[in-house]
């Protein structure tokens, strides 16, 4: 899987032509917000561990 | 035969229907036939066709065929059937013996079926060819084992043609310390550093990188076949076998020019699991096609 894959997955989620040019964050983790976060987080723990948890 | 597991299932005519196209509804009790840690290398339904009767008589050679066509049958939970086509031929109507239809398709989507799994069901039906009104109902001679009162020799059976994943599946995880070349097809990992690619700086805000997986190494090949193979089916490669999504959070444009995070599901990218496949042979699916 290369940088190119994730970018071209990623246009195809947001049904972008190309990557936003975005001006940098100073505090980008505090931005986002908690529900978000914890929804993150569970996806997170299902992507990596769904399957171990099935069997 | 090509396979170095090979089985045979014989089938229970479940019902069977005339009309425009006569239909037979075979059952299989699939259960336990399949050994654990087995992979599917194909599944053939072979059906005996009995000779036309001797009264009937000879068409001439446009219209003296007939479609046979293979169907999973499924009773969905609500009790409606649903038919997924699996395979299809024509045969002449005149002939007699055994013809065999692919219907690895169907034993795939059977086995992801959470157990108890029913039988699995297939649907044959016949049906005139060529279509149209001026088509002759040649196809009415065409009748297989099942139909009528013959032993056991001529009942439809179902070949199941299986590897020992032991012997040709994947190694699971790759050793790190194993040079990849000529390893045994295993899952390799691999780190994708986002906070590194320009253009995912300022706008991926999780994860910072990406713990990935790859697909590497070499499949073993089955032994040659004596019978003529699967058509159509290319050496086996390995290949990722089972994916998953990853959670990405990025900032997105919103009204008024403000960024603000998203969270996004990339579907497929995580690999979870390698296996060999042929190319051409269906990967294990969700069940319902």
């Amino acid at each position: 899987l290369t940088g190119e894959q994730v970018l071209h997955s990623l246009l195809e989620q947001l049904q972008l032509s190309q990557a936003p040019v975005l001006p940098g964050a100073g505090a980008q983790g505090a931005a986002i917000p908690a529900p978000m976060r914890a929804q993150y987080v569970a996806l997170l723990h299902r992507s990596h561990g769904g399957r171990s948890r099935e069997k | 035969r090509f396979s170095q597991s090979f089985r045979e299932v014989a089938g229970r005519l479940l019902a069977s229907e005339a009309s425009e196209a006569s239909a037979l509804v075979l059952a299989f009790g699939l259960e336990r036939r399949l050994p654990a840690g087995s992979e599917l290398v194909r599944a053939a339904l072979r059906l005996f066709q009995r000779p036309p009767p001797p009264a009937a008589p000879r068409r001439p050679e446009r219209s003296a065929r007939a479609q046979v066509t293979v169907e999973w049958l499924r009773v969905l939970p609500d009790g409606s059937r649903r038919a997924w086509l699996v395979d299809s031929r024509l045969v002449n109507v005149h002939d007699s013996g055994w013809k065999a239809f692919d219907v690895t398709d169907a034993v795939t989507f059977w086995r992801q079926l959470s157990p108890p799994r029913p039988p699995l069901l297939l649907r044959v039906s016949v049906r005139r060819e060529p279509l149209g009104p001026g088509a002759a109902g040649a196809h009415r001679l065409v009748r297989f084992g099942a139909q009528g009162p013959e032993g056991a020799e001529a009942a439809p059976r179902l070949e199941l043609h299986t590897l020992d994943l032991e012997a040709y599946g994947a190694q699971g995880d790759c050793r790190p310390e194993a040079p990849a070349e000529g390893a045994r097809c295993c899952r390799r990992e691999s780190y994708l550093d986002l906070q590194g690619l320009r253009w995912a700086a300022h706008w991926v805000l999780e994860p910072p990188g990406l713990l990935l997986h790859e697909c590497a190494g070499a499949c073993r090949q089955p032994p040659a076949p004596r019978a003529p193979p699967a058509p159509f089916l290319g050496p086996r490669r390995c290949v990722a076998a089972e994916t998953g999504p990853v959670p990405v959070i990025v900032r997105a444009a919103a009204e008024g020019g403000e960024a603000r995070p998203r969270l996004l599901s990339l579907p497929d990218l995580r690999v979870r699991r390698c296996g060999c496949a042929a190319d051409g042979a269906p990967l294990p699916r969700p069940a319902a096609p």
